[in-house]
């Protein structure tokens, strides 16, 4: 089994902590000791593509993840052309495939496609941004969107609730498609109908990330953040939607993520290709 | 007695917040229903200038406080002019001085220049960013600058230190003046001193700001942000600067930057300006 994972946000919002954390392991280095000097990023748009791979375990089957990050994105002065190298990419790996598709036979390809993009929200408490946009507009017909608000323990209960309306208005306002699980009503049984609608209830997900040990008020040890006000969970469902995101990327919808990007996306693309 | 501020930083980083908090009332609307749609900000630097103004009291004593808020800034795809409507409002104001300097009686003209820009750093947790670097060095020699980090309460106290030290590297390197509280070591007593040695350590303050009250774990009512894990509160020394940045601007130092202002930053313009 394998998944590929792409992640796009502006530097600062926990994209490397939120990997390490579906790894559950420090994949990526968290660079805390500054970035590249500001000079370098003034004018020009400088992202840059790094991937990283690792396997992780679930429900005793071994899993191949892959996540690409893309760090510079949204970085600089003049952002105009941030979205390029992210499509570039996405569409690199779409000419890969179809190259491999016509010379060998199909069971032996590799599929190096990315099945799903995360995309990073500033949790500002407004909306979305032009920034947001533009990109979401970009690459929401060649990827799976799968949009986050990253760092979501910036924002009370309260205003992560007035967010995730105003983010979802201007995805329907600006005919963004994002990913929304399937549900098979006559295919399911009643419990997981219930557990993917309140996953499509919660979308766009409200993330934490941490690989940090924390001690809790009440002494159990967890994964998340310590402050002198208090401790906030990763892995609890009243703190964030960190479980969310995990079951529907890697337990509930891996096979429906790379057959919409098999069947349609990458179909559509490659339509659109032969024709030009 | 009268001071005027300015607040700079990209949108949803707390400005609106936090003036209302140094005015402990309501001044700015918090706007969480969304910001002006994203086609009028996509190509074009848009920041505007709004000025308001309220009293408080600050020992006895009526002050006059005067905030100028900078919506827009940084929060286009191409920010490379977001300073220009900001270096222009604080050259304005010294025109305006100039002008009233060569007419009137001196005592009796109103001082509506800027004593103090807020400049908000977002809080990655990694160091200044390019369009923090390229404003802060537009305006360092035009007003008193204080940088602070915004809604601090997204670090923990570790990623805060790192932070702050990572933040004043970037400003040494870069040879960027920002306002350091003076310490008269012949004229203020021990404590006195010992203040600003300790209000001096926290710089970039790390401050969060709200008017709401809450209620504490341990029953008490405060300013603050309620979360599930915890409460934070503004007016506590143990959870952000908020209080060092208010003594700094109204209790301790107000003179200061109103005498920086007019004898050091306003006459370097002052002869500039005559020079050409
Ligand atoms: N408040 C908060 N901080 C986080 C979270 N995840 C990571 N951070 C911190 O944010 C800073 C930047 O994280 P990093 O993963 O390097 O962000 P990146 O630049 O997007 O890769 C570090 O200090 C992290 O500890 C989160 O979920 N909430
Ligand atoms: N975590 C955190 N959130 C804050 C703080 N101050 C304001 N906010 C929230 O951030 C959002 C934007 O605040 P606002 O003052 O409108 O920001 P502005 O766009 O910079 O004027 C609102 O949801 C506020 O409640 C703070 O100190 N910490």
């Amino acid at each position: 089994f394998n998944l590929n994972l792409m992640v796009v946000g502006q530097s600062g919002l926990g994209k490397s902590t939120l990997i390490n954390t579906l790894f559950n392991k420090e994949l990526y280095p968290i660079e805390n000791d500054g970035l590249e000097t500001a000079e370098q990023l003034e004018e020009v748009s400088e992202v840059t593509i790094e991937t990283a791979s690792s396997d992780i375990v679930e429900n005793g089957v071994k899993l191949h993840l892959t996540v690409v990050d893309t760090p510079g994105f949204g970085d600089c002065i003049n952002n105009i052309d941030a979205w390029k190298p992210i499509v570039e990419e996405i569409e690199n790996r779409f000419n890969i495939f179809l190259e491999a598709e016509t010379r060998i036979n199909r069971t032996t390809i590799v599929d190096n496609r990315i099945h799903a993009l995360l995309y990073f929200i500033e949790p500002t408490g407004h909306s979305l941004t032009a920034l947001d946009i533009q990109f979401l507009k970009r690459v929401h017909e060649k990827v799976n969107l799968i949009p986050v608000i990253a760092k979501s323990d910036t924002l009370t209960e309260e205003e992560i609730y007035g967010f995730k309306q105003r983010i979802l208005e201007d995805i329907r306002n600006q005919h963004i498609k994002i990913f929304e699980p399937p549900q098979y009503e006559d295919l399911d049984d009643e419990e997981s109908l219930q557990i993917t609608k309140e996953m499509i209830s919660k979308i766009p997900f409200a993330i934490v990330g941490s690989t940090q040990k924390v001690q809790t008020a009440d002494g159990r040890t967890v994964r998340g953040r310590s402050y002198p006000w208090g401790v906030i969970e990763v892995d609890n469902d009243d703190h964030c939607d960190f479980i969310k995101l995990r079951q529907l990327l890697i337990r509930d919808f891996m096979e429906d993520l790379k057959e919409h990007t098999a069947k349609v996306l990458y179909e559509n693309y490659r339509t659109e290709k032969l024709l030009k």
